[in-house]
């Protein structure tokens, strides 16, 4: 048995709407301790790693690990039905054939509920290994929407380099070029600002398809963490709150 | 010229 209720809903829908266009099915977690989910293409070009941690749902009651494998489409269609003031509660029963989504209005006026028929899914999973990158990066996560959208315009990969100054990226396509650097500022300025730092230089290279996929999840943070290493994944966190992150690993471009 | 990496090189499935 399994039950988690979020007040904060919109959170959730968030989770999803960044999950959405990445994963097809995927396994959901949920352990006594939070809910999990580890998915990556079937290319192997991308990974995402996510983390609700149990104590920041208003109620979580979880007695042992149960995998709930979801058909992201399913789960979106009926997540759309949540005001985006609404509470939601995930509950299950432990023969884990249906999740169901309740969402209650603030007034409590509204009550809807939802079945989600659940699969049996025999995903691959990988070991994370506990990186130590060469740079990391923490900028506003509108920032680095921008940067994609602007840069897609113009060529399908992005290098991207840092100095302490800025954090800097390029594109090259057949209409010309295009940079865009991102200063750091003084370490006063929280949210709104940008802190580099650097062990070593480094100069990576992307597709932009992909980095602009994980800015799907620009709504659920103010900033957004790079860190990136020569020839490494590079990852891209962006935090939920206190009570975890979506994280995502993108494989490098190399050079033939 | 580069080609898009496998993240499979890196992170060992389990």
């Amino acid at each position: 048995m399994l039950e988690a209720r979020l007040a904060q809903g919109n959170v959730l829908k968030k989770v999803i709407d960044s999950l959405r266009d990445l994963v097809n099915e995927a396994n959901f977690e949920f352990t006594p301790s939070g809910i999990t989910l580890q998915s990556m293409d079937s290319a192997h070009v991308i990974l995402v790693s996510l983390l609700l941690r149990a104590d920041g749902f208003d109620n979580y009651r979880c007695d042992r690990t149960i995998p709930v494998g979801i058909n992201m489409a399913s789960l979106s269609k009926i997540i759309r039905a949540a005001a985006n003031d609404d509470a939601i509660t995930l509950r299950a029963d432990d023969n884990g054939e249906s999740l169901n989504l309740i969402f209650e209005a603030p007034n409590a006026g509204r009550v809807s509920d939802y079945e989600l028929k659940l699969m049996d899914l025999d995903v691959e999973q990988v070991a994370l290994p506990d990186m130590s990158y060469d740079v990391t990066v923490r900028m506003p996560s509108e920032e680095l929407q921008r940067v994609c959208r602007d840069l897609s315009a113009v060529g399908e990969s992005v290098t991207i380099n840092a100095t302490k100054e800025s954090i800097n990226f390029g594109v090259k396509g057949e209409l010309g070029s295009g940079s865009i650097a991102i200063r750091s500022t003084a370490p006063v300025d929280k949210k709104e600002g940008v802190s580099i730092s650097m062990r070593q230089p480094a100069d990576v290279s992307f597709s932009l398809k992909f980095l602009t996929q994980f800015t799907k999840a620009t709504p659920l943070s103010e900033t957004v963490r790079l860190e990136f290493s020569n020839e490494c994944p590079m990852l891209v966190e962006y935090p939920i709150g206190d009570m975890g992150y979506i994280r995502f690993y993108l494989a490098p471009k190399v050079d033939d | 010229t580069s080609t898009q990496g496998r993240l499979d090189t890196f992170f060992k499935v389990v």
